[in-house]
């Protein structure tokens, strides 16, 4: 099965999740 | 003499009015009061100045102030569109805008383009996309062995360059994005719809 890189990326980097902006309050 | 309420009515050195910010956004004039509540929270964590600093910023994403991320300081260069070290309200809804999920998608392509444009040079080149594997690798605590590493990197990136060129152009990005429709999974933030109930703002 293809790995993409940038998937891999996206989908576990905690860097890229914006949600906590507004849930950690 | 000088009995002023004036401190509820004093706004943030980059406020900006919010019927233009909604013009220029996805946001209505009510949501992009409901952001200014949650951009003075953002920006008093630790300096109050009324402007987010990369320390606020790492503290809101990871409880932590000083927990460095590459993807987030990639993100926090590029909301901080005057270059000047912080994130002021207009560049806040601005960028914010981008992940609304009523925005336009090329939008979100682009943006997503210029994430990981890491050197600014208009393409994602090779180096930077295992850069970026790396630093993935690195703060997730995976351990994969080099040559596993290599053939993840040169399979995406035989994938995504259809030129064969040794770079992803802007093309190449948005066509591979439509491909794979979850590589911009994270730039849509559900939040943004109901932004005005988690924060109401006293209009």
């Amino acid at each position: 099965k293809f790995f993409n890189a940038f998937e891999f990326i996206s989908s576990m980097s905690s860097g890229f999740d914006l949600s906590s902006l507004f849930e950690n309050k | 003499m000088g009995c002023f309420h004036s401190k509820k009515a004093r706004k943030t050195p980059g406020y900006e009015d919010p019927t233009v910010l909604a013009a220029e956004t996805p946001f209505t004039v009510s949501e992009v009061e409901s952001l200014y509540e949650l951009f003075k929270k953002l920006s008093s964590s630790i300096f109050d100045d009324g402007l987010i600093h990369k320390e606020e910023f790492q503290l809101a994403l990871f409880r932590n102030r000083n927990w460095r991320n590459l993807f987030a300081d990639r993100l926090f260069y590029l909301f901080d569109v005057k270059r000047n070290g912080v994130i002021d309200f207009g560049e806040f809804v601005r960028s914010l805008g981008v992940f609304h999920p009523n925005a336009p998608v090329a939008d979100k392509i682009a943006f997503a383009f210029r994430l990981y444009d890491l050197r600014e040079t208009g393409y994602i080149e090779r180096e930077e996309l295992r850069e970026m594997v790396l630093a993935l690798l690195h703060e997730s605590d995976l351990i994969l062995a080099n040559d596993i590493i290599e053939t993840i990197v040169d399979e995406t990136f035989s994938q995504a360059n259809t030129k064969d060129n040794g770079k992803i152009d802007q093309e190449e990005w948005k066509e591979f994005v439509l491909k794979n429709p979850s590589l911009i999974k994270n730039m849509t933030l559900p939040h943004l719809m109901d932004i005005n109930l988690a924060f109401p703002s006293f209009v």
